[in-house]
């Protein structure tokens, strides 16, 4: 699912609070 | 042109609690049908910009290309626009006795660059 997608990218990169809030 | 890196899943599903709410916060805020072929962090990013720029690309070309490839093309195709108009006001204004003449071969080969690059995206 998207959901997976994303949240792989999230953990496998150690994605945080700073990462989106480079999306805004 | 720049390569688009496989995505790798990770081995195990469970997510902690952190990770969970980045994940959602992200869902949330890119919320367009390029996401699902993004394959690494700078591609979420490049998501909304390109998504804006174009929202009728393909899943072949967003499965093949970096997204910053992708909207180079675009940036690209924009930009062969305006050379083409700018080249079409100076063969307008005529080039004499090799006036302008140098303006217009780098217009044309500026013009040929861009091209040949977006041919290669397709």
């Amino acid at each position: 699912t998207l959901f997976d997608r994303v949240n792989g990218l999230v953990r496998a990169h150690a994605l945080d609070v700073t990462f989106v809030a480079r999306l805004t | 042109a720049r390569a688009k890196e496989p995505f790798v899943p990770p081995l195990f599903s469970l997510s902690g609690e952190d990770e969970y709410g980045v994940t959602m916060a992200i869902l949330g805020t890119v919320n367009n049908p390029y996401l699902p072929f993004a394959t690494s962090p700078e591609e979420i990013l490049l998501c909304a910009p390109l998504y804006r720029r174009n929202p009728r690309l393909g899943s072949d070309a967003l499965a093949r290309h970096h997204f910053e490839t992708l909207l180079f093309a675009e940036i690209a195709g924009r930009e062969i626009e305006e050379l083409r108009e700018r080249l079409r006001a100076l063969l307008k204004k005529g080039v004499r006795h090799g006036e302008g003449h140098a303006g217009l071969s780098s217009l044309v080969k500026r013009i040929g660059k861009l091209r040949r690059f977006v041919a290669s995206v397709g």
